[in-house]
């Protein structure tokens, strides 16, 4: 019966991950290795740039609106901004149809969300990259990664360390159904800061982190060491998160833009 | 609460938009 529970729990994240996240693995790599009719339009200059502007993300650009004469990396900072609070907003639902997560107390439902979604976000990324450059606009552009480090300071270092930790948790080559129970397990993690109902949580935590083992373990039988490099990546996530929140905090500094209210709220006293 | 009230929206709500 424990091993029945277990497969209902898989199958019922999965499916809450299949529903919720507008792109996954499956269909990024369909387009990244051009097995669709139309491959994406490539952003890899200035002008490329402007012209996906003008047609792909016109919407989160606002063609007519108060970033038309600002500068290309504060646009491109603003469309990435776009992109997370969808995510968030995503992962937010996700969460709450992980078995167990809306009957947690509010404020831990909040406090779990607050740390967990910037790397359950930078773990699902990795589905969109290649080496070369990264899936946007829901799929229908391609950013290269040369030309993401070509802008200027800070915002060249804004994805550079997301790439390289793609190359390494791709490398994996996790499917969509490992993926939705590891980001099930980074939000369900008991040793967030503020945490009130501990105990509650760990519990949660412990029946996802033993679905996941025994599902790598069945869905890649040749690679007895997966669970253990997984737990390894989530202290990695957790590193590039503190770094990448480190930089919006120097960029907010420093440069004149905004940030989406959403994700001030995330950001604020966060590490 | 108050500091994460657009989370707390989020929970509560189906779905809420979030526009810039």
């Amino acid at each position: 019966p424990q091993l029945a529970d277990q497969k209902t729990l898989a199958k019922q994240i999965y499916e809450a991950y299949l529903k919720n996240f507008n792109m996954n693995k499956a269909k990024a790599r369909t387009i990244l290795t051009g097995k669709t009719s139309t491959p994406p339009f490539v952003i890899h200059d200035m002008e490329t740039l402007q012209l996906a502007e003008q047609t792909l993300v016109a919407k989160m650009v606002g063609s007519a609106g108060a970033l038309k004469d600002r500068e290309a990396e504060v646009r491109i900072f603003h469309c990435c901004q776009c992109t997370s609070v969808e995510t968030v907003t995503e992962l937010t639902e996700f969460a709450k149809s992980v078995p167990g997560f809306s009957s947690l107390d509010l404020n831990d439902q909040v406090t779990l969300l607050k740390y967990g979604v910037y790397e359950a976000l930078f773990a699902m990324l990795a589905s969109s990259m290649n080496k070369d450059g990264l899936l946007v606009a829901y799929g229908s552009g391609f950013i290269t990664r040369e030309f993401l480090k070509s802008l200027r300071r800070p915002f060249s270092d804004m994805m550079e360390p997301k790439f390289q930790f793609a190359m390494k948790f791709n490398a994996l080559e996790l499917d969509d159904s490992d993926l939705a129970l590891f980001v099930a397990a980074i939000i369900c993690c008991g040793d967030r800061p503020g945490l009130v109902n501990v105990a509650h949580i760990e519990r949660m935590q412990e029946s996802i982190v033993q679905v996941l083992q025994h599902h790598l373990l069945a869905n890649h039988p040749d690679d007895t060491f997966l669970f253990p490099k997984l737990l390894q990546k989530l202290a990695d996530l957790r590193q590039l998160v503190t770094e990448h929140a480190q930089l919006v905090q120097e960029i907010k500094k420093t440069e004149d833009t905004s940030l989406h209210p959403l994700l001030q709220e995330i950001y604020r006293d966060m590490y | 609460k108050e500091k994460h009230k657009i989370l707390h929206q989020l929970l509560q709500n189906s779905t809420s938009p979030v526009d810039l």
